[in-house]
């Protein structure tokens, strides 16, 4: 469910 | 999400929120920088421009909407509703020195150069020195209200935070982001001597001073 994104985060 | 990521998000939410309240409840902005809260606004608004293109969950959206509102309510009041008790003698940091050698810093060193991703960079680089102008101000009136220095610790525990969330991702998922990395430790370097203070003097104290 955790996407390796740094974007996800704020 | 981890812990730390939750909790840095929460510690950025109530730094806001205290600026926020202190600033409506007090009628005044006096010793905050209005500057600084020009360059967070910049910050957010470069960052999220990925609400138009991508949805990535509620709690994102929600938070980045959250943000830039009251990043922009800051900005208003400061420069609008209470002008009157800015104090821009006292808030002469150079902001120019900061958002041009960034600006340039995003073309540079980036990780894709494209239009999104050079904004998004630039406002990684911009937030990890946004604070600067403040904490200029205080350093030339010499003192901080209680309640300017609560949320200047939440600012600074919410990038160190994200700090331990990164190493945390790096060992559990083995993900890393360089340019983040690099600039939350830029940004988390300058809260320390803020932090010492506010740990050491700030107890008991109405004012924090901040030798010059």
């Amino acid at each position: 469910e955790e996407s390796d994104s740094i974007k996800d985060e704020l | 999400m981890n812990i730390f990521r939750l909790t840095g998000d929460l510690s950025h939410l109530a730094a806001i929120i205290i600026l926020l309240l202190k600033i409506w409840k007090t009628r005044s902005c006096a010793g905050i920088s209005g500057k600084s809260q020009i360059l967070f606004a910049l910050v957010f608004t470069s960052r999220y421009l990925d609400l138009l293109t991508s949805f990535i969950s509620l709690y994102n959206t929600t938070m980045k909407v959250i943000y830039i509102g009251c990043a922009y309510a800051t900005v208003y009041l400061i420069y609008a509703k209470f002008k009157a008790t800015y104090d821009g003698n006292h808030d002469t940091f150079r902001v120019e020195f900061l958002v041009v050698p960034v600006g340039g810093l995003a073309f540079l060193v980036n990780h894709d150069f494209s239009p999104l991703e050079i904004l998004w960079t630039f406002s990684i680089y911009l937030e990890s020195v946004a604070i600067l102008p403040q904490l200029f101000m205080i350093s030339k009136t010499g003192e901080a209200e209680t309640i300017t220095t609560h949320y200047l610790f939440f600012l600074g525990l919410y990038r160190a935070l994200y700090l331990i969330n990164w190493i945390w991702r790096f060992y559990f998922e083995g993900f890393f982001d360089m340019i983040a990395i690099v600039a939350g430790v830029v940004q988390t370097i300058l809260y320390c001597d803020f932090f010492y203070l506010y740990v050491t003097k700030g107890e008991g104290r109405s004012q924090l001073s901040i030798p010059t």
